[in-house]
């Protein structure tokens, strides 16, 4: 299985056009394999990425130097999905 | 499937089985459709509802195509359940079922969905193979032929939203291209995603507003009013390039270009912020809610024809 350990999900609120852009550019930056769960569309819109636990400080830096303002919306993805998991076999196990 | 755990996520097997259940138990009502076999071999399936007569108008609802998006596909297996239920209960429905058959493909990328319950949770694309590239898988929803390559979707085959070399290259693509239009009667085409909560119609490609933007409009205003009657789960609604972003070779627009006026797609809910990680806590709710919106635009198809 694909480890997720330490991956974490940002929200980015883009402030204007210039921002997007800038988002955009780290969309292009394919050694941070970031996942855009919700793209870079237009300002206002909430953008929310994947990043996994080497790129974060990168990615933070990043956003923090070009003034984007970002928060945490999954601090780390492998525990929810932990929980996801141990909540099916309890399930499954309800069942048998 | 009185029995059957709609409150929690299911494997690809768990849902097939449970289709079968749900077919010897209603025989009369629901049959069992494969409509193509996916490029690692799975059989795609389609459960049609049908109260009688032959190639009557039909509605289209599929859940899934993009595999990590797991409310999607429970809330299928949720509406399936509630069409059996709910006909010969609830007029309005009778009445839609009635008139017109309904078709329901509950996983629309079954290899991705397998891939996403072993592997890889976070997997959204099909598992096909490109030639010259060690990146698998392509966009279904960038696959299809409206306004296929121009931009909205990538030629990266290791980009999330790869186009495919040409459109219909995924046979989860062309399964349904070849079904709808052999169907030749297909009336509205709901295309079910999640998540960012957003009722959406054509375009995706180009700005140009559809031809019959406003009644779209009109119509995607009234489904959403009844979702949010519910739970209070805010949608927006609007045409794809107003409302997100460009995204060329989508579902919707090749669908509203085979002349099927009532095609939108939907994206559930993320309500607590979890993204696709949504707690099988908010499955029902979401089926729910969104079963109000599809009854808002099933019955407008009935009463609209065209």
């Amino acid at each position: 299985n694909e480890n997720f350990v330490g991956h974490q999900v940002l929200r980015i609120s883009a402030a204007d056009e210039a921002q997007v852009q800038k988002v955009k550019e780290l969309e292009d930056l394919e050694h941070l394999q970031l996942d855009f769960w919700r793209d870079a569309a237009r300002a206002g819109l909430p953008i929310d990425v994947r990043v996994p636990f080497p790129s974060i400080q990168s990615v933070k830096a990043f956003l923090e130097y070009h003034d984007i303002s970002y928060e945490i919306m999954i601090e780390d993805v492998q525990s929810l999905l932990d929980e996801e998991k141990q909540q099916m076999s309890f399930q499954a196990r309800a069942l048998s | 499937t009185d029995t059957f755990n709609y409150a929690t996520y299911h494997s690809l097997d768990e849902i097939y089985e449970f289709m079968d259940l749900l077919v010897a138990e209603h025989p009369q009502l629901v049959t069992k459709i494969q409509i193509g076999t996916t490029f690692e071999g799975r059989p795609i399936h389609v459960l049609k509802f049908s109260t009688g007569g032959t190639n009557r108008p039909a509605i289209w609802i599929d859940t899934g195509i993009h595999s990590r998006e797991w409310v999607t596909q429970a809330s299928g297996v949720w509406f399936a359940k509630k069409i059996t239920k709910d006909y010969g209960q609830d007029p309005a429905f009778t009445a839609i079922l009635d008139n017109m058959d309904i078709f329901l493909e509950i996983v629309t990328n079954p290899d991705g969905f397998a891939y996403t319950h072993k592997t890889n949770r976070m997997w959204r694309k099909t598992r096909s193979h490109t030639e010259g590239s060690l990146c698998v898988g392509v966009d279904p929803n960038r696959n299809w032929d409206a306004g296929f390559g121009k931009p909205g979707a990538s030629s990266n085959p290791c980009s999330e939203t790869y186009r495919g070399k040409f459109p219909n290259s995924e046979s989860e693509v062309k399964s349904i291209v070849d079904f709808v239009t052999s169907h030749g009667n297909i009336k509205a085409f709901i295309s079910i995603h999640s998540y960012s909560q957003l009722l959406l119609y054509p375009y995706g490609y180009t700005s140009e507003p559809a031809p019959d933007k406003d009644e779209l409009d009109q119509l995607a205003k009234s489904a959403v009013a009844a979702l949010t009657s519910l739970h209070g789960t805010k949608f927006k609604y609007g045409s794809i390039i107003d409302t997100i972003y460009q995204a060329s070779g989508n579902t919707i627009d090749w669908t509203y270009s085979q002349g099927i006026k009532y095609s939108f797609t939907f994206e559930l809910r993320d309500t607590g912020l979890r993204g696709f990680l949504l707690p099988a806590s908010q499955i029902i709710p979401t089926a729910e809610e969104t079963w109000l919106a599809l009854l808002t635009i099933m019955d407008h198809t009935v009463k609209h024809p065209y």
